[in-house]
């Protein structure tokens, strides 16, 4: 799976999730990515795209519940997505990747590794594998 | 505001025992993408534009799983999907079951942008994509060396779908004849973590 989420210099943000799914899977099995809210969220707040086994992350609705709780409990970026790694997601499942309209990016898993990379406008820059 | 920013990932799941050399080149992809974003990000694109920009160019190289490179199915096919959603309006486009299209997140957002719905699947997604006019291959160009071998291997270590990769003989730290006992301790979904490979 590959995935981007986006904020741009007006504070818009967007997501993009795209795979091949399972290897060995049946065919017709449908995955997280395509599913807005499990795999692919964003709104005025962040953007989120989640990669990991699809069923996990379709049933911790992972990337809505990022959004979900900064829009409810008032939870900063990184806040939410460790709430969600730690309290959502079925143990060495998955991991995502998010950003917030404040221009933050926040990234968590629990899986062994996570192929990632992030920017910001000020310039932050970081690729990385392992925790 | 805060000013731009930009994410991506090329899955998760990764093999401990994944060779630097392996661990470079994705580095490398990662990094590539990454400016490419940061290019359009300061040059004022927009959020959405930029997401499928850069997905784009991760779907195009063969090391992550999707577009060229994906993994197969059971029948040793490929069926790719993705989505994209503008926070904006939140608009969205999703589709799954694509066999053909070398950019599925493209028509992902053709979807969103050029259709009264969200969401299309298999043949009626494919109808859509020559309806628009998106570029079009043959199924093989899909179907790489390597995962003809993963393919293989999970079908002989299990029969339980895999998740991510299997790593294929001297390249992930296991090998064909010995994927079920090169057992580090760590197990995921029941099977040594040593099997697997990013996916």
């Amino acid at each position: 799976t590959v995935g981007c989420a986006v904020v741009d210099s007006q504070g818009w943000c967007a997501a993009a999730t795209s795979t091949g799914g399972l290897m060995n899977k049946m065919t017709g099995r449908i995955g997280d990515s395509p599913l807005i809210g499990a795999g692919t969220y964003a709104c005025n707040l962040c953007a989120v795209s989640c990669t990991g086994e699809g069923e996990a992350i379709i049933r911790g609705t992972l990337a809505r519940d990022v959004a979900a709780l900064m829009e409810y409990k008032g939870l900063g970026l990184q806040e939410a997505v460790d709430y969600v790694i730690n309290e959502r997601l079925d143990e060495g499942k998955a991991g995502l990747i998010a950003v917030s309209n404040r221009g933050e990016v926040a990234y968590g898993f629990n899986t062994i590794g996570m192929f990632r990379g992030s920017a910001t406008e000020n310039g932050f820059m970081e690729v990385g594998i392992w925790e | 505001m805060g000013g731009w920013a930009i994410t991506i990932h090329g899955g998760a799941g990764v093999d401990p025992n994944l060779p630097m050399e392996r661990q470079e080149q994705a580095k490398a992809v990662l990094g590539r993408c990454l400016e490419i974003g940061i290019a359009a990000l300061r040059s004022g694109a927009a959020a959405v534009d930029v997401a499928e920009l850069v997905v784009r160019e991760l779907e195009t190289d063969p090391v992550f799983n999707s577009g060229r490179g994906s993994a197969l199915t059971a029948l040793g096919t490929v069926e790719m999907e993705a989505s994209i959603m503008d926070g904006r309006h939140r608009r969205i486009g999703a589709v799954s079951g694509l066999s053909t299209v070398k950019n599925p997140v493209s028509l992902a957002r053709l979807v969103m942008d050029k259709s009264p719905h969200s969401y299309l699947a298999f043949s009626g997604a494919e109808d859509f994509a020559r309806a628009q006019g998106v570029e079009t291959v043959d199924n093989s160009y899909f179907i790489t060396e390597e995962n003809v071998g993963m393919l293989k291997l999970a079908k002989e270590a299990n029969s339980i779908l895999f998740d991510y990769r299997v790593p294929l003989e001297n390249t992930c730290g296991t090998s064909a004849g010995s994927v079920v006992t090169m057992d580090s301790g760590m197990q995921m979904n029941g099977l040594p973590i040593s099997i697997y490979a990013p996916e």
